[in-house]
């Protein structure tokens, strides 16, 4: 996944059962966004893999002022990228689960 | 604490947190 400046991880350990999962974002490199991220701390929400798209999230987040709007793109991007990574590390290692 | 918690209108919380300074980039 290319460097969006924006960091997504989980916040908590990963056992491939629960469809919700708690995540933590944070700006790693401001410069990156093109508006002015309102305070560089990080931000724990969770997220449910089923039911919700990254995109749902990163509105909300413009909505609750932490990102403008210009940065949507960049900031659903980022969760997508890691969301991805979660499923295909699911998908590997507990596939019947899935 | 320095936590803070944003609730979103569809109910999503957000909490804040500082971020470790080892986790951010040279600004």
């Amino acid at each position: 996944a290319e460097d969006t400046g924006v960091r997504v991880e989980l916040a908590e350990e990963d056992h491939g059962r629960k469809s919700s999962i708690a995540l933590r974002l944070w700006v790693e490199d401001p410069k990156k966004l093109k508006g002015k991220p309102k305070d560089n701390g990080a931000i724990e929400f969770t997220f449910d893999l089923e039911k919700e798209t990254p995109d749902d999230v990163a509105q909300e987040m413009i909505d609750s002022g932490f990102f403008h709007e210009n940065d949507l793109k960049i900031v659903a991007k980022s969760i997508r990228d890691r969301v991805a990574l979660i499923l295909w590390r699911r998908e590997r290692i507990w596939p019947r689960m899935q | 604490s320095s936590f803070t918690q944003v609730v979103h209108s569809a109910g999503r919380r957000f909490i804040v947190s500082p971020v470790p300074e080892s986790r951010l980039k040279d600004q």
